[in-house]
């Protein structure tokens, strides 16, 4: 079938990019993510835990507060509000005392907008 | 193509859906931009390490952005 | 299994591509990080 690997295909990818046991690498596999509110289509496939390597999405997160260099695909706008937030984050981790953030939007504040 | 056409009916509840030509054609250049992308992101913040060898790491750095996206 | 080596083959093949424009090499783990994440997406 032409969608599946040719003998010659097949030899260059096991010897090249097959993870075997001996190579005592990890499987990277990216986590299942689970939403409430969403109907999960992707069958949770088990994986042996010692095996694989959990890609992670949050061990680099202080890293995003800055967009990354790009190459073709610039950052969509949804990405520059991701950085955006991120960055609002860090900068109300290091503040001390009042919140800045409060205290810029305070001044808005209607108690009767709220009910 | 024809291994694009094959992972988009994975995903097919109807297995009577077909994906035309220039829907497979598309699908295949879009996933390997994402794939050049990808790649040469994370090769960048090898470089910007100092680094020749572009690992798990530096894809895990680019990969949030990256996946915000596309 | 074998669409996913199909994927994973051609992903090493773009992944050497880009590693000689920009002279590096990536890791075995870092070509299946990225085949992963493709077949995810």
């Amino acid at each position: 079938e032409n969608w599946s690997l040719s003998s010659e295909e097949f030899e260059i990818w096991d010897r090249l990019y097959r993870i075997k046991e001996s190579d005592g690498i990890k499987e990277p596999i990216l986590p299942q993510v689970q939403f409430e509110t969403l109907e999960n289509l992707e069958e949770i496939s088990k994986h042996k835990e010692e095996a694989t390597h959990e890609l992670s999405l949050s061990e680099w997160r202080i890293w995003q507060s800055r967009p990354f260099p790009t190459s073709v695909v610039d950052h969509s706008d949804r990405c520059y509000h991701f950085i955006s937030v991120m960055e609002m984050i860090e900068l109300m981790r290091h503040e001390q005392g009042d919140c800045r953030y409060e205290l810029e939007i305070q001044p808005h504040l209607r108690i009767e907008d709220v009910n | 193509q024809e291994t694009v056409d094959r992972l988009l009916r994975l995903h097919f509840r109807d297995g009577r859906t077909r994906v035309n030509g220039d829907a497979q054609l598309l699908m295949a250049e879009m996933l390997k931009v994402f794939v050049r992308e990808a790649a040469a992101r994370a090769a960048r913040q090898a470089h910007a390490e100092d680094l020749e060898k572009v690992d798990v790491e530096h894809v895990e750095k680019v990969l949030p952005q990256l996946l915000l996206d596309f | 299994q074998r669409l996913k080596a199909a994927v994973h083959y051609t992903v090493g093949c773009l992944c050497e591509e880009v590693a000689e424009e920009r002279d590096v090499q990536f890791s075995k783990q870092t070509i299946a990080a990225i085949t992963e994440i493709t077949f995810r997406q």
